[in-house]
């Protein structure tokens, strides 16, 4: 099952090394921050991972919703792994604004496996259609969150977004999702 | 199939980005390189996949074998993937010595999924066992080179090397087979 092994990969080659560091690198981030924004006033410290169910992934949230900008990158975290000295991990910082347009800070990411899973729909070979995709993201959202829910390294420390399929032509559709979920967690 | 997913993952989200770049940044690193090493009198140009059998992949090979030596990091290669702003992808070169004392230089590394098989079959609810790791660590090698040789970008980039465990207790296990591969293609 494609989505097992990929929840696997995406935590243990991935979350179990950067989420234990992450509330670390944004004290240093705002430390660091001239503007003295603040992700406590509002926005969250959590780890956001979106995983939108139609799995094609945008490379920059901003193209896709304009009350979305990006404001930085943390520091970055550098590890030995498997023969690349010092491979770097980072995460992006994102403002996101609401209808008072009132400033949200947050850390997100879209689930990158999924990009893996939109592209063995795509090549033909693979053995992959777009509606065994759609299932393959379902059942890596649950194997996810079920691995997440053992983690004792992560707990805490992230937030996963389920995406529903953008509705009609609304183009704010994705900052409010993501703010409905940081009101959730107040 | 775990191992089928992770060689797709491993293609499409890894090689497929990284291998075209290859050529060029190998020519600016030995631009760059006070020493003036050469990669084309002994060495290669190709990025080195190993497949450890085991599966335990180590994150440093100087430690394994003393006749490999960290010699640096080629010129990173930053991407925006996935919300993540420039995501940073880079491979590190090593000095291999044979048993005449004469230095190669080749840029390589552990195929990283492998870390993953070896994670599952520590964790007792991934439902992995070592027996059904190493089957899943050969179809891996498999579907990968099944992958690569159907890819036109990454044609001539790489050289996939599956390693058996090591016989006895030879220090150079690892140095002797990297230098065997070396040789084959001249
Ligand atoms: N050697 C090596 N150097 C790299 O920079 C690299 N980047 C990816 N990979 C391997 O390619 C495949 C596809 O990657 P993808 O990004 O879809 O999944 C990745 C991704 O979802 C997440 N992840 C890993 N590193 C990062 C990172 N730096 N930023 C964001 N996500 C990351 O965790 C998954 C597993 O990572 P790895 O277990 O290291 O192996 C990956 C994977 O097998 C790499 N392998």
């Amino acid at each position: 099952n494609v989505a097992h092994g990929l929840a696997w990969s995406f935590y243990l080659g991935y979350l179990r090394l950067v989420l234990p560091r992450l509330d670390d690198n944004i004290t240093t981030f705002c430390a660091q921050d001239k503007n003295n924004s603040s992700f406590l006033s509002r926005g969250s410290r959590k780890l956001l991972i979106l995983v939108p169910l139609n799995a094609n992934t945008s490379h920059k949230f901003e193209d896709e919703d304009n009350n979305i900008s990006f404001y930085g990158n943390l520091p970055k975290v550098e590890i030995n792994r498997a023969g690349v000295r010092q491979r770097v991990f980072k995460h992006s910082v994102y403002k996101v604004k609401d209808e008072h347009n009132r400033v949200h800070l947050c850390v997100m990411e879209n689930a990158t496996p999924l990009l893996t899973l939109y592209g063995m729909s795509q090549e033909s070979y693979a053995g992959f259609g777009e509606a065994e995709r759609r299932h393959q993201v379902k059942l890596f959202y649950r194997t996810l969150q079920e691995i997440l829910d053992h983690s004792l390294e992560c707990r805490n420390r992230y937030k996963l977004i389920l995406l529903n399929d953008k509705d009609g032509n609304d183009p704010h559709f994705l900052s409010k999702a993501i703010l409905q979920h940081l009101e959730q967690q107040e």
